[in-house]
């Protein structure tokens, strides 16, 4: 977590701020008290998992005055910014804790079940609200901590058969593929091979083309077609013809002349493809159509 | 009495 930043990959994200609590005597203005918080807002979802992980942390930094004693956070989870069906969170609202400043910094921890309903593709904005208050005023404080990146759930079934789960679709999943691994030797070398011969680097990290993901379909055998034409494959016999950017990407070679075919043994072409491979990473990080991702070859 | 929340400003954090 870094202060005034949202951290995330493609399961958790993290932001923290701190805050200033005042405790303000009525009419005179006086500030009878103060506290700091550093407050961390945090999720950790699941790729098979409808149901999420969401916790505030609020730490207690220093306190003056009246805030020293009894100052209390209670926390909710707010679900009504999102699109389509809100998220629905357990337990409804934590607290209220007590925060004790006179024996050094408190930190108290809030953790919700939060889950996403139905069956739908529906991305949430899930909110963490805290409510301050102290013995000595009738009125609460009420603060949003925001920051929690967008979280997207679905129930594809193109992405095999796991049910529904979440990710933070703004963050691209990378796809790796090392050169030392046999089983998927040439494969991983011609993709290397490809993002720096090629006129635009098609899918490596951060260089500004991700890859679009694209499931089997017509588009996918045209793409397939278009790159190992019959004489291409002849050509390559007795090995198999591999194209990069993939067949099942919106990149491929039907829609997009700027490719490459190369000769690579016909398992390690399969196994690449395949569910221990790029099927894995597909279901593993939820990949839907269209969905964007990089492809980075390792030693 | 009154309770007020904000964000600290960058000078106020630790």
């Amino acid at each position: 977590c870094r202060v005034g930043e949202q951290v995330s990959d493609r399961f958790s994200s993290c932001a923290e701020k701190y805050l200033i609590v005042s405790i303000v005597e009525i009419p005179s203005g006086k500030v009878i008290g103060t506290a700091l918080f550093d407050a961390k807002n945090k999720t950790r979802l699941n790729y098979k998992s409808a149901t999420w992980e969401q916790e505030a942390v609020l730490k207690m930094v220093r306190s003056f005055g009246v805030a020293k004693f009894g100052t209390m956070a209670s926390a909710e989870v707010d679900c009504k910014a999102s699109q389509g069906n809100g998220c629905t969170s357990a337990p409804g609202v934590i607290g209220p804790k007590v925060f004790w400043g006179i024996w050094g910094a408190t930190t108290n921890t809030y953790t919700f079940k939060v889950t996403s309903p139905g069956d739908a593709l529906v991305g949430h904005a899930p909110q963490t609200k805290v409510t301050v208050s102290h013995p000595s005023s009738p009125e609460k404080a009420h603060f949003t901590l925001g920051n929690i990146a967008p979280v997207r759930c679905d129930s594809a079934k193109n992405i095999g058969n796991i049910g529904r789960g979440c990710v933070h679709p703004l963050v691209k999943p990378v796809y790796r593929l090392s050169k030392g691994d046999k089983a998927v030797k040439g494969v991983a070398e011609h993709i290397e091979d490809a993002q720096h011969k090629l006129k635009k680097p098609w899918g490596a990290v951060n260089k500004g083309y991700p890859l679009h993901r694209l499931p089997n379909g017509d588009l996918s055998r045209a793409n397939r077609d278009t790159a190992c034409t019959t004489a291409v494959k002849n050509r390559y016999k007795p090995k198999s013809c591999d194209e990069y950017p993939f067949a099942g990407s919106y990149e491929g070679a039907a829609v997009n002349p700027d490719y490459s075919t190369a000769p690579v043994p016909l398992s390690e072409n399969r196994t690449e493809g395949g569910f221990k491979y790029r099927g894995k990473f597909i279901m593993q990080n939820r990949v839907l159509d269209y969905d964007e991702f990089w492809v980075e070859i390792t030693k | 009495t009154r309770i007020e929340i904000r964000e600290a400003l960058p000078s106020e954090i630790p």
